[in-house]
């Protein structure tokens, strides 16, 4: 498995003890391998295996079976510094309304995020309304419809409208008459290539200012992660990001890149199809099962 | 050669390929590097590259082709549906991928029927009804939480008895590694016998994609794949993946959102991309 080839080229190196060129490289050889398995950015992965050689070389590490830990924990010390170390909530005001709206590339998981954030955020006492200003995807509407009448959360949307900033304007003005104090706007998925979807991204986000925007990244994602959330970063002010799929056979180290290209944290990962199949993201546990 | 073929393996990742797979691709490189005469004349990069490329030719043009309009002439002599199923994890496109093709088919005079298998993700009877619509296609569906086995059946029969010459069947996304929903997939495949089966990927998908491939193809068996996204600034890797894994196909590339962004499946265009 991933995590024992790595452990293995662990204990090889403790044993062989810092002069062992040799057992440097295979160490270095299975933890590039590792991190790659994993998605992990090929310029990351390079930078993070160079770091944790200065790092284990250079420190005065203790012998034996403590210096074996001290390596994986340089390891994962470099990861989590990419990811941060401390929780990060989601923006909540708690003296006016807030807009959130989520943003990302086709089939990410957007529309079923929504819904799991509209769950989450009505557990914490708010009244939640979504908006959708997808009016192209067939059955965004139903879809979120849907998701939403399990638990009670009122939907706008209007797929005839061909206009996605009116169509987010009239549900937000809407909701904010009703009194809803936390408004979650979904948008069709785009990718860095439709640069007509990106400037409408952009339009939608300068005209409504929403309080935070959620870079919704798929877990599987691999190697064209970083680019892609770069791009999305650069054309409008992503705050954060979530994280799906999960729950299958992908370690999200495409995630992780994307979080140091945007420069943003994780906030949440999305575990399961179902609306509570959201769960806050906690930096240790994600780069443990990354590692293996 | 081992030295020589280390930086190949990270051309292969960086162009977005499987690090399993450009293991392996790597082994077939150095096997045919051993066996080469040197001609005086190429230089050792050169003979690198020439091994690399055949090497991914030989992936890429796997033995089975199929012709898919050729494939429907044969079932209409026989006077059966083509029954095609579509499967894969969440939000790859296979919905889409369905619409596309039954577009693909009406242009080619070809009649389709979808049938609305994915009876457990919400709007997806929508979504499917929605593009039948469009495409000016029949759908049979029943209701969310149905048997995802009988609707597809239903379809079957439904196109038996008015001679429609494919259906097209949707079915929910799911991981490879839930049980329960691979098991679910199975009853289909055994309940309705599909004619083609057909695996779904998305081509900005990493190192799961093999894990993908090669569960549904034990569980469930591929005869093609489709993958789709390939608009998204990709390098393609994800191809040669999929290819390797299965050793099947690729029936047709997604490019875009529209119903004719459906492209025949060109290996040239991956290993330019691959080859520096
Ligand atoms: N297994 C699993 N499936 C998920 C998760 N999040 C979303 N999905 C599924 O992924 C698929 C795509 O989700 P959507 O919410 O439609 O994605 P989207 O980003 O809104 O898609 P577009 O609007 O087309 O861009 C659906 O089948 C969801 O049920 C997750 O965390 N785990
Ligand atoms: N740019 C682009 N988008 C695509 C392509 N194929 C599908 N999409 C988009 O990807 C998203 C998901 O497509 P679906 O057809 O709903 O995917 P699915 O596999 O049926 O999803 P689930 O049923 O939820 O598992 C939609 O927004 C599609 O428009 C493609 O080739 N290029
Ligand atoms: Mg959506
Ligand atoms: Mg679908």
């Amino acid at each position: 498995t991933l995590g024992s080839k790595l452990h293995k080229a662990i204990s090889n190196f403790i044993s062989g003890g810092v002069a062992d060129k040799e057992a440097i490289k295979q160490l270095k050889n299975e933890m590039l391998r590792a991190l790659l398995e994993s998605d992990v950015d090929f310029e990351i992965a390079n930078k993070v295996v160079s770091e944790v050689e200065k790092k284990s070389l250079e420190k005065e590490l203790p012998d034996g079976l403590s210096r074996k830990k001290s390596v994986i924990s340089i390891i994962h010390d470099e990861l989590v510094a990419i990811l941060g170390k401390k929780h990060y909530p989601i923006t909540i005001n708690h003296d006016k309304p807030t807009i959130i709206m989520l943003i990302g590339i086709q089939g990410s998981g957007k529309t079923t995020t929504t819904a799991k954030i509209a769950k989450y955020i009505k557990k914490r006492g708010k009244k939640v309304a979504v908006v959708t200003a997808d009016n192209w995807r067939p059955g965004a509407y139903e879809q979120l419809q849907q998701l939403c009448s399990q638990i009670d959360v009122p939907v706008y949307g209007d797929p005839e409208n061909k206009r996605t900033v009116k169509i987010a304007q009239t549900g937000i003005k809407k909701f904010l008459n009703e009194k809803y104090n936390y408004i979650i706007l979904d948008t069709a998925g785009r990718h860095k290539e439709e640069k007509d979807l990106l400037n409408e991204m952009n339009d939608l986000y300068s005209k409504i200012k929403p309080d935070e925007v959620i870079l919704v990244i798929d877990g599987n994602l691999g190697q064209t992660a970083y680019k892609q959330a770069k791009a999305f970063a650069e054309k409008t002010p992503v705050g954060s990001i979530i994280v799906t799929k999960l729950d299958g056979s992908a370690k999200g180290g495409g995630a992780l890149s994307a979080a140091a290209a945007a420069k943003v944290p994780i906030k949440f990962i999305g575990n399961g199809e179902t609306i509570d199949d959201l769960e806050e993201f906690n930096p240790t546990s994600f780069v443990g099962r990354l590692l293996g | 050669i081992k030295k020589v073929i280390h930086p190949l393996k990270d051309i292969l990742i960086q162009n977005e390929v499987a690090v399993v797979t450009a293991d392996k691709i790597c082994e077939s490189v150095s096997d045919k590097l051993l066996n080469v005469e040197y001609k005086r004349m190429s230089s050792p990069k050169s003979l690198i590259l020439e091994a690399l490329r055949s090497s991914l030719l030989e992936i890429l043009q796997p033995e089975e082709t199929i012709d898919l309009l050729s494939l429907v002439e044969e079932y209409k002599k026989k006077k059966q549906p083509l029954v095609i199923a579509f499967f894969g994890i969440n939000g790859v496109g296979k919905t889409l991928s369905i619409a596309k093709l039954g577009y693909y088919l009406k242009k080619n005079d070809i009649s389709s029927v979808f049938a609305a298998s994915d009876t457990f993700r919400a709007g997806s009877i929508q979504q499917l009804e929605q593009h039948a619509k469009k495409v000016g296609v029949k759908i049979i569906s029943q209701t969310y939480g149905s048997d995802a086995a009988a609707v597809a059946f239903d379809a079957v029969s439904h196109a038996s008895a008015k001679g429609i010459d494919v259906v097209l069947i949707d079915t929910a996304g799911r991981m490879e590694t839930n049980k329960n929903l691979m098991a679910e997939l199975q009853k289909l495949d055994r309940v309705v016998e599909p004619d083609l089966k057909i695996f779904v990927g998305d081509a900005l998908t990493g190192n799961s994609l093999v894990s993908q491939a090669e569960l549904f193809n034990s569980k469930i068996g591929i005869d093609a794949s489709i993958i789709n996204k390939m608009d998204a600034d990709v390098k393609g890797g994800a191809t040669i993946s999929v290819v390797h894994a299965t050793r099947k196909p690729i029936l047709f590339i997604g490019v875009g959102q529209k119903y004719n962004d459906l492209k025949p499946f060109i290996p040239e265009q991956i290993i330019k991309n691959v080859l520096p």
